[in-house]
């Protein structure tokens, strides 16, 4: 038995709404501690990782564990049908073949379910290793986003560098090419605000600009977005869930051969 | 010329 509770039931549609490009099926795995899900997209370029943790939840019943392979372009169905101040509860039997989603409205006025068919889904599943980054850069999520979408107008591929200097975003295409340099700054009025860089060595990488741009769907989420690099490994952008959990994306770089 | 790498060649199966 699994029950689910929800309150702040619009986190889940953006959670939905960040991943479903980018991954079309995909297990989730409920636990003790939480119920989260890791997918690779069709190309195996890129990995999303998400966490919302069993604290987060009102109520959260899981008496064993349990993955549940659901269609995210079906699930993303179903929970648009959840009004934004909803509380969603997840529910499912263990060993059932479906999951049922509980829509209450705020004022418990107006009460739906909808139940979606499971299926079975034969995913790897990785391993990721603790890490220390070179760089790890937090910025605000809306910026970030900005500078994906118009270097994305520009070329395919963005080098980001980070040196003491700050961190520059390059692209180079048929018509020109680009550069986006933030320097750190420390905003007093909002934290929000920052540009925040560690660094331990300069790293500059290359990486695929429409995968960027995916993960910028998570921007509802979080108003920081925070970037981890180290040489030739895949970068990390993860965006915090207020108070529940994470979501990251893991993107392969692209290297010399 | 750059290559873009696969994601499962930096974490392993578990």
């Amino acid at each position: 038995m699994l029950e689910l509770r929800l309150v702040q039931g619009s986190l889940l549609k953006k959670v939905l709404d960040a991943i479903k490009d980018l991954v079309t099926d995909a297990n989730f795995d409920c636990s003790e501690s939480g119920f989260s899900l890791q997918a690779m997209d069709s190309s195996h370029v890129a990995l999303v990782a998400l966490l919302l943790r069993s604290d987060g939840f009102e109520h959260y019943r899981c008496d064993r564990n349990l993955s549940m392979g659901m269609n995210l372009t079906n699930m993303s169905k179903m929970l648009k049908c959840a009004g934004n101040d909803d509380i969603i509860t997840i529910k499912a039997d263990d060993g059932g073949d479906s999951v049922t989603f509980m829509f209450e409205s705020p004022s418990q006025d107006k009460v739906s379910d909808f139940e979606m068919k499971l299926m079975d889904i034969d995913s790897e599943h990785l391993g990721i290793p603790e890490t220390e980054y070179h760089a790890i850069v937090k910025m605000p999520s809306a910026e970030f986003a900005r500078i994906c979408r118009d270097l994305s107008t520009i070329g395919d591929t963005v080098v980001i560098s980070v040196s003491k200097d700050g961190v520059k975003f390059s692209t180079s295409g048929d018509i020109g090419s680009a550069n986006v340099v933030c320097r750190q700054n420390n905003s007093v009025d909002n934290k929000d605000n920052e540009t925040v860089i560690e660094m331990n060595e300069p790293v500059s990488l290359t990486f695929a600009l429409r995968y960027l741009n995916s993960f910028t769907k998570a921007t509802t989420l979080s108003n920081t977005v925070t970037l981890s690099m180290s040489k030739e490994l895949p970068v990390v952008v993860e965006y915090k869930i207020a108070e529940i959990g994470h979501i990251r994306f893991y993107l392969a770089p692209k290297i010399e051969d | 010329m750059k290559k873009q790498q696969s994601i499962s060649r930096f974490f392993t199966a578990t």
